[in-house]
């Protein structure tokens, strides 16, 4: 599968904030989402899409990422931030 | 699980559209007659009452905004985040619906561009009385459009998320569980039109097939929806048989990538293997990623192992996987995993008992049987039966494509050409008589 190029990951990584599958950075500790995170966010993003839980941004995820939806996230924050922990 | 969400403790809540979409061809009216009903799905079966109100202080306000209209929730334009809902609570935007006025919002559209407002309605109507996001694909509360859900007037939510607004509110007393609400018609609910307002620039074109009046080319299951093709053009069925529109799509516009010059197809399936869709076309076939042709097509049809002289029929059979190919009184069973015809074939097709011979084309359906369709009739067959099912035919326009007064038991289907009329609002000179043009209208 073609590896995803970096405008993708970070769109990826936009889409899954605002739906609540990955937290925000923490502006206070600076922290940033680490791969693990991030594979972990797309896994939760493909189970909850029905798509294939791979981890990784393939063409069927990036494809649902356009699909058009509801600005509600599909998690609370506290759901995503459980999952972080 | 997605947690459970804040609900309303009153059970009249009000509502009112403050803003109307501006650049499309909905008028207020009928935008305001597609939110009661997308209202009414949710208080047919749940205690809750909704009444339209004037004023700014509605529990429900309903607006079409732009990119940033300061909620926190920017809209993007086209595509995208299409609108949002609060959910229920003491806040003065609790309930509150947006809509992204950039959206080309349609009603009892074809058009694979639009975005049905009706069922987007219904789903942030979910959230506006306390329903959050579920990966359930057959849910309305889906986070992603998936397409018109069907006539508003007929519309039924799915079971289980009626199940999930009961565990909120309970159910109406009107409702048992598991009876169908009933709209009775003697409530003054508002009127929504046949068709699109601006009729100027919907007309029926000079070559639509009438589809109360004709046999089909092709019938495919495609991503669990029907679809029906005549000519160049295709109507289409959602999974629960709702027909998404009246007014038929252009194949080409819609199957990209078929030569322009084609004016028909002979049949189409979906592959089980890869769920790519194959259209058969005299001697060649096409297949389709989506509703992209692929690379490299159209190629004959002899990969198959077929003889020359096209196929009537395709379809594949969830039972085992294998497609099964008809022409007139033979058929093969095509194995697609080793990509080869099975031993054997063909066969005749009175193998298939009370299924007729040269038939226009056969469908596997949602509900687990198979049905073959010729002429204006249809026939089903059971499961992994292989016998035509006591009663058929029936007549497939008035059981599939909301058609009515035919007759099934005609002495044939061409014959029962006049039994039959297209049911809403379709001018149909050919019947005039006394030179006055003739319109049907029953809603």
């Amino acid at each position: 599968a073609p590896t995803p190029t970096a405008e993708d990951i970070n769109r990826g990584v936009d889409w899954l904030t605002r739906f609540g599958y990955l937290p925000p950075p923490d502006p206070v500790t600076g922290q940033l989402q680490t791969q693990e995170e991030l594979s972990k966010a797309i896994k939760a993003m493909q189970e909850f899409g029905g798509l294939k839980p791979t981890g990784i941004l393939d063409e069927a995820t990036l494809e649902l990422m356009k699909t058009p939806r509801c600005s509600l996230p599909d998690l609370s924050q506290s759901e995503a931030t459980r999952r972080k922990r | 699980n997605i947690q459970m969400v804040t609900k309303w403790n009153k059970r009249n809540l009000s509502w009112r559209v403050r803003t109307f979409p501006k650049a499309s061809s909905l008028g207020h009216d009928t935008v305001r007659a597609l939110m009661y009903y997308a209202l009414k799905v949710w208080s047919d079966i749940t205690p809750l009452n909704f009444h339209e109100v004037a004023g700014n202080n509605a529990d429900i306000q309903i607006d079409f905004s732009r990119a940033d209209h300061n909620d926190g929730y920017p809209f993007d334009g086209p595509g995208g985040t299409v609108a949002h809902a609060f959910f229920p609570g003491d806040h003065h935007t609790s309930g509150d619906t947006h809509f992204d006025d950039e959206e080309f919002w349609t009603f009892r559209s074809s058009d694979v561009n639009g975005m049905d407002l009706f069922a987007v309605a219904v789903h942030e109507f979910g959230h506006a009385i306390g329903l959050a996001h579920i990966s359930d694909m057959e849910s309305i509360m889906r986070p992603y459009y998936q397409g018109p859900v069907g006539d508003p007037l007929k519309y039924n939510l799915p079971y289980d998320d009626k199940v999930r607004i009961w565990q909120l509110y309970g159910v109406r007393e009107s409702v048992s569980p598991t009876a169908k609400p009933e709209v009775n018609g003697d409530e003054d609910h508002p009127f929504l039109p046949d068709l699109p307002e601006n009729r100027s620039t919907i007309q029926p074109r000079k070559d639509e097939p009438d589809r109360c009046n004709t046999h089909f080319d092709a019938v495919a299951q495609i991503r669990g929806e029907a679809f029906f093709f005549k000519g160049k053009y295709f109507w289409r069925l959602t999974r629960n048989k709702h027909l998404v529109s009246l007014q038929p799509a252009q194949i080409h516009r819609f199957w990209r990538g078929l030569p322009l010059n084609m004016d028909s197809v002979d049949a189409i399936y979906e592959r089980t293997t890869d769920h790519k869709i194959v259209f058969f076309k005299g001697d060649r076939y096409w297949v389709f990623k989506d509703n992209n042709v692929e690379e490299g097509y159209p190629r004959p049809i002899t990969d198959f192992g077929l003889p020359p002289g096209g196929v009537d029929a395709a379809f594949s059979w969830s039972h085992n996987d294998k497609t099964y190919l008809f022409k007139e009184n033979l058929f093969w069973c095509f194995n697609e995993r080793e990509h080869r015809m099975d031993d054997g074939y063909p066969m005749e097709t009175t193998l298939w008992k009370g299924i007729p011979t040269a038939m226009d084309d056969a469908m596997a359906w949602s509900d687990g049987s198979t049905y073959f369709f010729r002429g204006k009739e249809y026939w089903k067959v059971l499961d992994n039966k292989m016998q035509a099912e006591e009663g058929y035919p029936q007549i497939t326009a008035r059981d599939w494509l909301v058609c009515s007064d035919m007759q099934s038991d005609g002495p044939s289907a061409e014959s029962s050409r006049t039994g039959a009329h297209s049911r809403q609002g379709q001018h149909d000179e050919s019947r005039s008589e006394n030179a006055y043009e003739v319109c049907s209208c029953t809603s």
